[in-house]
């Protein structure tokens, strides 16, 4: 669903946080 | 026939698709459905995570998304 890929997106983002 | 793991979430796969265009995350994380690699949403945020740490593409604002891309 797209919510999920949202909460997936927002998981990601997270993990890249330092780096973006 | 491949069972369901028709797409594999591999360096190379993310390397190909940020050459061709600059993406967000979730344009990515939609290239790399868990039903279709088979992994679980959290293993498929840790390995793109570790991926594309290890590319570190350039990055970019359109349409103020951060979308990143790779030049060859």
């Amino acid at each position: 669903s797209s919510s999920e890929a949202d909460e997936m997106a927002a998981a990601l983002e997270a993990e890249l946080n330092d780096f973006m | 026939h491949l069972s369901h793991s028709d797409v594999q979430l591999t360096e190379e796969a993310v390397r190909r698709y940020l050459i061709r265009k600059p993406m967000t995350t979730k344009d990515l994380l939609k290239k790399f459905q868990t039903k279709r690699t088979g992994l679980s949403s959290e293993q498929t945020v840790n390995v793109l995570a570790q991926i594309l740490k290890r590319l570190n593409p350039e990055r970019k604002n359109v349409n103020d998304k951060m979308h990143f891309y790779l030049t060859e």
